[in-house]
């Protein structure tokens, strides 16, 4: 958060977007609840310096605990809970010397997440020198509000629905998640069942969309009154380099600060060949053999074990340095650690060439060189290659994620209670701490959300997602279309949904796709739940599907669309026959009068066989808050099961770009 | 039968309470002590996003939480983790 708010276009002179957004202290003052592993209330980023009272609908509570007084909060931190009743019924009485029975936190992810949405801006931020900086959150005038559910041990739906529960009655705006589970219907997934409650009274909320990428079908949180939230890198690094024996040079990353390695090369060996495991590649902790690897540079592969863990248990064995090669899971994309001992983590092809030279030569040596902070790196932002992907496998008429944010290298505020590896054994400690995840790019989204919702008061959870999605970009300044770090070649809508947020167009996007509670239920009746499911979700209402009345999941006024071909689509039940998929969507203006025209775009073979019809094909709006309904007819023969391909839609008045991706796939 | 109790979210459909209770909670709380006699096993009470509570419950008690009037549905709890 030292270098998002300019990558992202929001970095006002005061700290934060002053133009365009409103000060707190108005009607228009959000507080964002982060569902996390709690705070650190000492942190800079929680210093209230500047704000307004707390606002007057503000319901929460600052909870005392252990090591954790009520009067830890303020103006910025207004409220603090935690909700541990599931965890210790289901793993015991928690170890009270590792973790607090409060809402502090003893892990440092809850901290980095709630600074990142909404933490105030703090000078001279850094690890260790790198990514120096201001830090602040994307909503500095937010305010925060913490729900810890998360422990060492996990996180219980109980508690996570008692921390949402609590949330939405204390008067947040904005909740963030950064949190997941395996896929379920919605009717069984906690996460989803307190979102919908969340959404009905009038807040939004933003989840990670997982780290499980770059596998197709991986998302978590992928209901459609969820903004799931993917994960890109930014323009910056923080190269090393691998000098070889041989003379070549290969460049990696690195965040290590400690004793740097002596000039003269050291031995560098294969963990692989250090190990009398089958698996000593991935130097996982009593693998290796220290007599082989003592006082050398260790190559580790990267997988099953944490990276820092690694660099743990190659320092333990007597190692010299490591280097971390990624594999053909994370292809290119470097992730930066602040690993105990001298590391550089290099991408597939670099290790590749490393482990090569290694085995080719009769005494290889390499030394490792830390460099600092580079920015301006291009292309970014890139699709992080551990970025969970579509297609939606609860609902593949739902297109997820639904946009992806920076959450590659992140610095963000930190616990004093643990070290920057999160490691026992790391003794160190930072006020700041770099990592990576879709939990570092949810808040980005949720911090955004909170700078809209602001800015605009009046617009609903679903208007404000469309916002972010509508605006945002999916092709670089030059007019490619973002990369993929996992292949290194162009991504698609399943890598970034709509594409990279744009706060700065977000704020102005001429027209939304809104969505109200009641279309949500048509969406649970189109999916054929009972009424019983329906309950589960939307709580006990007296709502049933109309037994009279045909809905259609592709009637819901999504802002992106996902377009499923079968040969239950076709006219005739034959394989050959042309289907036709239509979809219909209520664009509302809110902005000025104007007309807008649309046009569409495919990309791909298999979509360029499919024929897109929009009616009408212009719209014209004279006054906010107008809508105006259009319908797509998508038609295509049938392509072999499995095949996929991609389109967007275009609504134009020549100020404004109402852009929704379209993803086809062939079942 | 503590050793095999698990966690679960019991959804009540909140417009069925008899009109003997006087709020929800001791409603939850005597549709609970219907199928276990075991005490303190209500976690939490939920108002806001769900109607219902949480519950440490053996299967069997699930399964007869399930029939009981009032109670929509009887789900086991996940376990999430942080991304």
């Amino acid at each position: 958060t030292t270098r998002t708010p300019e990558f992202l276009g929001i970095a006002g002179a005061g700290g934060g977007a002053q133009g365009m957004f409103p000060q707190s202290g108005t009607a228009a003052d959000v507080v964002v609840g982060v569902l996390d592993t709690g705070v650190w209330p000492e942190s800079r980023s929680y210093d209230d310096a500047g704000l307004a009272e707390v606002p007057s609908f503000w319901k929460g509570q600052c909870m005392a605990g252990a090591g954790f007084n009520s009067s830890a909060c303020n103006r910025k931190l207004v409220g603090a809970r935690f909700f541990n009743k599931g965890y210790e019924a289901a793993m015991g009485p928690m170890d009270t010397d590792r973790e607090s029975r409060s809402p502090r936190d003893d892990d440092g992810h809850g901290t980095h997440t709630s600074s990142t949405a909404a933490g105030a801006p703090v000078p001279d931020a850094s690890l260790f020198g790198f990514a120096s900086g201001t830090a602040r959150g994307m909503a500095p005038r937010a305010r925060v509000a913490v729900y810890k559910v998360c422990w060492l041990g996990g996180c219980f739906s109980s508690d996570i629905l008692a921390g949402m529960d609590a949330a939405v009655a204390d008067g947040c705006g904005v909740l963030s998640l950064s949190l997941g589970g395996g896929a379920a219907d919605y009717s069984r997934d906690s996460v989803a069942i307190g979102a919908f409650a969340a959404m009905e009274q009038n807040v939004l909320v933003s989840c990670s969309a997982g780290n499980s990428g770059p596998g197709s079908s991986t998302l978590s949180n992928v209901a459609p009154w969820i903004t799931t939230v993917g994960a890109g890198t930014l323009d910056r690094d923080f190269p090393a380099y691998v000098v070889l024996g041989n003379g070549k040079n290969y460049t990696g990353v690195s965040l290590y600060s400690g004793k740097p390695l002596p000039s003269t090369p050291l031995p560098i060996i294969y963990a692989a060949n250090a190990s009398s495991s089958t698996a000593g590649n991935l130097c996982m902790p009593g693998t290796l053999t220290p007599e082989k690897v003592a006082g050398k540079i260790v190559i580790c592969d990267r997988g099953v074990s944490a990276r820092v863990q690694k660099g743990f248990v190659v320092r333990d064995a007597g190692a010299a340095g490591m280097v971390l090669s990624n594999t053909a899971a994370n292809g290119q994309e470097l992730v930066a650690d602040a690993h105990l001992l001298p590391a550089a983590g290099v991408g597939e092809r670099e290790g590749m060439a490393i482990k090569s030279y290694v085995a080719s030569d009769p005494n290889p040596t390499a030394t490792i060189m830390v460099a600092g902070t580079q920015v301006d790196v291009h292309p970014s932002p890139v699709v992080a290659a551990f970025s969970s992907r579509g297609p939606n496998m609860v609902t593949p008429e739902i297109l997820k994620p639904d946009i992806i944010a920076p959450g590659v290298n992140i610095l963000a505020a930190w616990t004093g209670k643990a070290g920057p590896t999160g490691l026992a054994a790391d003794t160190r400690r930072v006020g700041f701490n770099i990592i990576s995840g879709t939990s570092m790019s949810c808040p980005h989204v949720s911090g955004l959300a909170a700078l809209l919702r602001s800015a605009h008061p009046e617009w609903s959870p679903a208007a404000v997602r469309s916002a972010l999605m509508t605006t945002a970009y999916a092709t670089y300044s030059g007019g490619s279309p973002l990369l993929d770090a996992a292949t290194g070649a162009t991504g698609t809508p399943f890598d970034y949904g709509a594409g990279h947020v744009d706060p700065s167009r977000a704020v102005d996007p001429g027209l939304v796709y809104d969505i109200s509670d009641a279309e949500y239920l048509d969406f649970l009746c189109a999916l054929k739940y009972s009424t019983t499911m329906i309950a589960a979700v939307a709580r006990s209402r007296d709502f049933g599907c109309a037994e009279n009345r045909t809905y259609s999941v592709g009637s819901l006024n999504y802002p992106s669309f996902s377009v499923t071909f079968s040969t239950a689509n076709g006219d005739g039940g034959e394989s050959s026959a042309a289907a036709t998929v239509t979809h219909t969507r209520t664009l509302t203006n809110v902005g000025g009068a104007g007309t807008y025209k649309v046009s569409t775009s495919v990309s791909g073979a298999a979509a360029q066989g499919v024929a897109v019809a929009v009616e009408p094909t212009e719209l014209a709006f004279t006054s906010a808050g107008e809508k105006k309904s259009y319908t797509v007819r998508f038609t295509s023969r049938s392509q072999p099961s499995g095949t996929s391909g991609f389109g967007r839609l275009v609504w134009s008045d020549g100020k404004h770009s109402v852009a929704s991706p379209i993803a086809f796939t062939w079942t | 039968a503590a050793e095999k109790r698990k966690t679960y979210i019991v959804h009540m459909a909140k417009s069925a309470m008899p009109a003997e209770y006087a709020d929800h909670g001791e409603w939850y709380g005597a549709s609970l002590r219907a199928v276990s006699v075991a005490p303190k096993m209500m976690l939490y009470a939920y108002d806001t996003v769900l109607h219902g509570f949480s519950a440490r419950l053996t299967p069997q008690e699930a399964e007869d939480l399930a029939c009981v009037e009032g109670v929509l549905a009887v789900n086991p709890e996940a376990r999430y983790e942080l991304h």
